[in-house]
């Protein structure tokens, strides 16, 4: 099979991205909230809400910088939202 | 942070289950030492159960583990986590086993997210400043630094309140690192025109040689987007200084650090592979900075910008009687000044000499 190391890291690297966003700068819906709305927010603004937490430049694209918090160990409480 | 927090003082906490990455009691004093640090700074009290449902349940799991709706990922990534103050999980704090749990810089210092996590059973969230131990991130510190940050301090006061014996009620400022102690070493020196700027921690001491006064500051007063922990630091000679921080450097003129800052150390010309600097220095006679890294080191040009050929060396074969890593060097009236640990040695670039050995904290008025 043709082996596209390039291609699979890049498609690894945007998986771990979007674990990451889903994990600590997704927004849970508040049950007390009447019709609950759903996060609409699309990925790359979750991005721009991480990068402008960490003081990165606010590209929302997953660059290196980027990527390299993302793979940093922390605490698996979200940085946004209620922690509840 | 999540008001009202928890609505008494005395709080109850219970470890549950021990990691065998450590000893039973090292883990009961990190966690005991971690619960200090908050209770130094408001009313706060904690007390250890060990049996029974206590307010702050302490235990450590794998993937899912219990009923807990949030799940680990195995080694690193998410190391631990925490609910905030209420009833149930409210307050649990859960540290993921498939990390390396340690007393040390190794592996996760037990003690440093254990006193994060607990942030968060108190009802603070993240901080996104990043001298903050409520950053979400892992950074070691040493232990014998104070880890709260004014921020931190802010934060969980905005809650509980100062503790019922501070003077005057405004944050407790942690306590700087004892510098007259025997064993007291520094992380990074430089000279900064007329004074010498010593660094360790959040701190640094101004000294004047000239009239021996010292003072000391929190790094952050004069630069508060530079991280506590430099690693190294020099004074070039464009009346700039330069700060280094794993494989990150900073460039301040006067109290303003420059745009585009901070830049990979790469970008000076080493290779991917250098991950940190120990120490720099830059000579002002010949105007070529040194990089120390571990046994060996690399000579920049300043004028030219770029590394200079045939490097790196062995510092002791250029340097004879610097035979340890340096933690730190500058510069003063023609010598060097090399230190490691509580020591320190003045050494003749010319005569390529050391000429005597001192304690590292000589230069502080001790």
């Amino acid at each position: 099979l043709p082996i596209h190391p390039e291609k699979d890291r890049k498609e690894n690297d945007e998986k771990i991205v979007q674990d990451y966003l889903n994990k600590f700068y997704t927004v849970e819906p508040d049950p007390n909230q009447l019709g609950w709305k759903i996060n609409a927010e699309s990925t790359a603004e979750k991005l721009q809400k991480m990068q402008q937490y960490f003081g990165l430049k606010v590209t929302g694209k997953a660059d290196t910088e980027t990527l390299e918090i993302v793979k940093k160990p922390r605490c698996g409480v979200p940085d946004v939202g209620l922690y509840g | 942070f999540t008001l009202p927090g928890w609505k008494k003082n005395k709080l109850t906490y219970r470890i549950l289950n021990y990691t065998p990455d450590m000893r039973k009691e090292d883990v009961d004093k990190a966690i005991q030492k971690a619960f200090k640090v908050w209770s130094t700074v408001t009313p706060l009290i904690f007390i250890p159960i060990h049996e029974g449902i206590a307010d702050i349940m302490i235990a450590f799991g794998t993937k899912a583990h219990g009923h807990c709706p949030r799940y680990f990922d195995g080694p690193l990534g998410v190391l631990a986590h925490a609910f905030p103050p209420g009833n149930g999980f409210g307050g649990d704090v859960h540290f993921d086993e498939d990390e390396d749990w340690t007393t040390g810089s190794a592996g996760f210092n037990l003690f440093l997210v254990a006193a994060h996590e607990f942030g968060h059973a108190l009802g603070l969230s993240h901080s996104n400043d990043q001298r903050a131990l409520m950053f979400p991130n892992y950074a070691y510190v040493s232990p014998s630094e104070f880890p709260l940050s004014p921020d931190d301090i802010s934060g969980i006061q905005s809650i509980y309140g100062a503790p019922p014996n501070a003077p005057d009620k405004r944050p407790v400022i942690p306590i700087s690192p004892k510098i007259c102690g025997s064993q007291m070493s520094f992380d990074a020196i430089t000279t900064f025109r007329r004074e010498i700027f010593f660094l360790k921690g959040r701190h640094l001491w101004r000294v004047y040689p000239d009239n021996s006064e010292v003072e000391r500051e929190l790094i952050s007063t004069f630069w508060p987007t530079l991280p506590h922990g430099i690693e190294a630091v020099y004074e070039n000679s464009k009346d700039q200084i330069l700060f280094f921080k794993g494989n990150k450097f900073w460039i301040i003129r006067g109290y303003q650090v420059l745009l585009g800052y901070p830049k990979n150390i790469n970008t000076l010309g080493f290779p991917k592979g250098i991950k940190k600097i120990d120490a720099a220095v830059c000579n002002t006679n010949t105007g070529k900075t040194d990089f120390f890294i571990g046994d060996k080191y690399w000579r920049f040009d300043e004028n030219s910008q770029s590394m200079e050929k045939g490097y790196p060396r062995q510092t002791v074969n250029d340097f004879p009687g610097i035979s340890q890593k340096v933690d730190a060097v500058f510069q003063q009236k023609g010598l060097f000044y090399f230190f490691h640990g509580s020591k320190q040695w003045e050494f003749d670039p010319t005569a390529k000499k050391v000429i005597r050995e001192m304690k590292s904290n000589s230069w502080l008025n001790c």
